[in-house]
């Protein structure tokens, strides 16, 4: 682990009393190696230990009796912050229904993430609505039903429309059957598909979401700040779901994400199975960052 | 970019950091680098750098096998998302474009739909499909995919798995019954493709890893490289497990997919 690395550079040092610039600067190699191997992309990496670096050249750990334990615990404190410092919950519409808009790259696990927003929503005492918009994926609208009919919730899905008219039309459904919370499930799409983050832009403006929530899949490496700042201007979005974290991906793209959108993560997605559906905590990723 | 008899040292950084994008890795770069540094006649930085990409990718047959005589087998796999139902279809289109009879076997019995979606592309494709209700045991569905192919004199049979992460040691373990299944029906598959998504970081070479213990890789199909991302990690898939990329998907259309082309493949990377 990282700092196991550290602990092993002030001993193998053998500082007592004040360190050197050589030791900081021999654990700042190893904290980019870490965060590198970890997928964190290069230039959020480049930030991170300069802003590490200057906490490491100041008092706190000159004066620390343990300098090494003091380091870790400052590159974990600047993760946490970076990554939202604690869970974030979901904003509610001051007028029902809510609308929840997921947004993504292909296969980052959208619809399974509605059919699990659903699931914990309901749990809630929530009575949510899944609105089927992705109407080019084969089977997509069919998946979606069945993940519906598995957490016993509705599902608004129609032919013959385009997906924004879809989108509006789930809204309306949610306002005539009393339903409380709208999520809505988009298709897969590339961040340089002109046409595709056009219509995402249009299905945000027509259902106007208290929440977008940009999906990412918990092994993308260095394209995740790429995907998440093109999405961040196209589409927009207010919190971050984090998928496939039952992997063992580091999960540095979600630093990657957090630090260039500064968006928190607000779920972690562990599982295949519905209820493998958390709030995100920050304190958790953060040390499987580090290894 | 680089020119001149000797690169300083902020030029080898800025070449580091190119490989670095692109999901090279720390340790693949550290090679590669370490390999440029230790030649006296770096001139032109991003020529030699394309040099000692597209010798690290290799020269392995890049063909997809078939069987003369015989029902063709390939099995595909990975995690989850990445592409695999998708690249069937495909497959199986480029099958029919050159006059070959196709079965798809919908061995993915657990996800919601992936049956639906897989009789998607047969009908886009002209392929017969077999495929159990769902939740049957995948097993049941190789089984039967291999009777019908062989009963009805099909050239090739394409077996769709379900997406499982490597971590998962009872999934990973299905997948090797699967594979021995085949062994034992049809002999080797003629094929056990990987299947990457161009997205994905370093946990690409564990998958690879994984994926290649429990059910003998024999290629990699690199999906999703129509996006920014550069797909770097098959340099060290290639370099650490010896596993070749086969193909590319390069759209959710069903022609998009492509043969691999080491040249073009680095010329994108080097952007
Ligand atoms: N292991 C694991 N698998 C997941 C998780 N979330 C989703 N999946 C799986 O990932 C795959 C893709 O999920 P989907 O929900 O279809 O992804 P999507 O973003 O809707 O895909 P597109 O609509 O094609 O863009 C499926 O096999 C899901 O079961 C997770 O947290 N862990
Ligand atoms: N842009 C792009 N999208 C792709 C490509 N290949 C597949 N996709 C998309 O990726 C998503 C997932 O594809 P699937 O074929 O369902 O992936 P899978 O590996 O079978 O997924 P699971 O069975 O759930 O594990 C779909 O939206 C596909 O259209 C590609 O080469 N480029
Ligand atoms: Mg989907
Ligand atoms: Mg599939």
């Amino acid at each position: 682990t990282l700092s196991e690395r550290i602990e092993g550079i002030f001993g193998r040092l053998r500082s007592r009393g004040r360190l050197s610039e050589q030791q900081i600067d021999e654990v700042l190699r190893e904290v980019r190696l870490a965060l590198l191997e970890a997928d964190v992309h290069t230039d959020v990496v480049r930030a991170f230990v300069g802003r590490v670096r200057e906490r490491a050249m100041g008092e706190e750990v000159r004066k620390a009796l343990t300098p090494a334990q003091t380091i870790v615990k400052i590159v974990n404190d600047e993760l946490v912050e970076i990554l939202g410092r604690t869970t974030s919950p979901l904003t509610w519409s001051p007028k029902p229904p809510t609308v929840i808009m997921l947004a993504g790259l292909q296969g980052s696990g959208k619809t399974t993430a509605a059919g699990k927003l659903a699931r914990l929503l309901k749990s809630k005492g929530k009575r949510p609505l899944l609105v089927a918009c992705d109407l080019r994926r084969p089977a997509a609208v069919e998946q979606l039903k069945l993940l519906g009919d598995e957490v016993d919730v509705p599902v608004v899905a129609r032919t013959g429309m385009t997906a924004v008219d879809v989108a509006a039309t789930g809204v309306e459904e949610a306002r005539r059957l009393m339903r409380d919370v709208v999520i809505v499930d988009t298709a897969g799409r590339l961040h340089v598909d002109e046409a595709m983050m056009s219509e995402a832009a249009a299905i945000r403006d027509r259902i106007q979401p208290t929440e977008t929530l940009f999906v990412a899949d918990a092994m993308t490496g260095q394209d995740a700040v790429n995907v998440a700042t093109a999405f961040l201007e196209r589409v927009d979005y207010t919190g971050i779901i984090l998928t496939k974290l039952d992997g063992d991906a580091r999960g540095g793209a979600a630093l990657s994400i957090a630090q260039v959108s500064g968006r928190p993560v607000k779920f972690a997605s562990t599982g295949e199975r519905l209820d493998a559906f958390e709030p995100f905590h920050p304190d958790r990723l953060a040390s499987r960052i580090l290894g | 970019l680089f020119k001149g008899t000797a690169l300083t040292e902020q030029e080898w950084e800025e070449l580091e950091e190119v490989l670095l994008r692109a999901d090279v890795g720390v340790a693949a770069t550290q090679r590669i680098v370490g390999a440029m540094r230790s030649r006296r006649d770096v001139a032109d930085g991003m020529a030699a750098l394309k040099d000692e990409l597209v010798s690290a990718l290799g020269h392995p047959d890049r063909s997809l096998k078939t069987k003369p005589g015989g029902t063709t087998v390939w099995l595909i796999t990975g995690v989850n998302g990445v592409g695999k139902t998708t690249t069937i279809g495909k497959l199986a289109a480029q099958l029919r474009d050159e006059g070959r009879s196709v079965v798809l076997a919908a061995a993915d019995t657990f996800r919601a739909a992936a049956d639906q979606q897989l009789e998607r592309w047969a009908e886009l494709s002209g392929a017969d499909i077999v495929k159990h209700a769902p939740g049957a045991d995948p097993a049941a569905v190789v089984y039967d995919g291999v009777a019908a192919a062989k009963a009805r004199a099909r050239d090739v049979l394409i077996v769709d798995t379900a997406g499982r992460l490597q971590t998962k040691k009872n999934l990973m373990e299905e997948l090797g019954k699967i594979r021995r299944i085949l062994d034992r029906e049809t002999g080797a598959p003629e094929e056990v493709l990987l299947v990457l998504d161009a997205t994905t970081g370093q946990n690409g070479v564990a998958q690879a890893r994984a994926f290649a213990e429990v059910a003998g890789i024999t290629g990699i199909v690199l999906t999703k490289l129509d996006g920014t991302a550069k797909g770097g990690i098959v340099i060290a898939v290639q370099q650490e497990l010896g596993i070749p990329v086969k193909l590319v998907g390069l759209g959710e259309g069903i022609g998009d997919l492509a043969s691999f082309d080491p040249d073009g493949f680095v010329d994108d990377l080097l952007g």
